[in-house]
């Protein structure tokens, strides 16, 4: 474990957290991609496919974190399509998840590091994870804005990633360690939070809302 | 067979 690799984790929960609290607590998810978490889930489920073949005892922080990971996208799911489905938009949440699934599936059969269920099933988790925010981003653009709570989420969200760039090349040089998949995958989608990263940076911080032009 | 990789990584 290495610094870059921690705060990246800590960074991914707590892109959890503020959507979960965003939700619960104006009990609205306006401004919320439904599609884009039930992709995350979808990744999650796929990726810690092993917690429910081989359940072992909650022996580390690891196995503790891949439930908590399931459990909070599942259930933010819930909140998004169930508790609070009257204030989901679902009008402008329109791009289709199934441009992004079958792809990312389809390339998960052709490049992984070994034709094997298990291996299928944590490249395609890491593939769509790549594309896994576009419906949000372009829910976004649909709409022109973004509540400031929404900027500070897709802020934590993209950092996760960004910094586990860090914790590659971090493990490259130290350890030697090169995950190709996953990196190439990091790589493209953290540079899909670019101009998002440009937004946040240049407007919510000196506390002005995101609004893109219409 | 080779041994599949571990992805060590959340």
């Amino acid at each position: 474990m290495n610094i870059f690799r921690l705060f990246g984790d800590l960074s991914h929960l707590a892109a959890i957290a503020i959507l979960l609290l965003k939700i619960w607590k104006t009990r609205s998810c306006a401004g919320v991609s439904g599609k884009t978490q039930l992709l995350f889930a979808v990744c999650f489920i796929t990726r810690y496919i092993d917690l429910f073949l081989h359940f072992v005892s909650l022996y580390n922080t690891e196995k503790v974190m891949k439930l908590i990971y399931i459990s909070a996208s599942v259930f933010t799911c819930y909140l998004i399509f169930f508790k609070f489905k009257a204030t989901y938009d679902g009008n402008h949440d329109s791009m289709r998840a199934e441009f992004l699934i079958v792809p990312a599936a389809g390339l998960a059969c052709l490049i992984n590091t070994k034709f094997d269920a298990i291996e299928i099933l944590w490249t395609f988790s890491i593939y769509l994870e790549a594309v896994a925010i576009l419906p949000q981003l372009f829910l976004i653009s649909k709409t022109g804005e973004a509540e400031t709570i929404t900027s500070h989420y897709l802020f934590a969200q993209g950092s996760y990633r960004a910094l586990y760039i860090l914790n590659w090349i971090y493990r490259y040089h130290y350890e030697s360690h090169v995950d190709t998949i996953a990196i190439v995958a990091g790589v493209v989608q953290t540079i899909l939070y670019c101009d998002f990263f440009y937004l946040y940076i240049t407007k919510v911080v000196k506390g002005q809302k995101i609004v893109l032009p219409a | 067979p080779e041994p599949i990789p571990d992805h060590d990584e959340l």
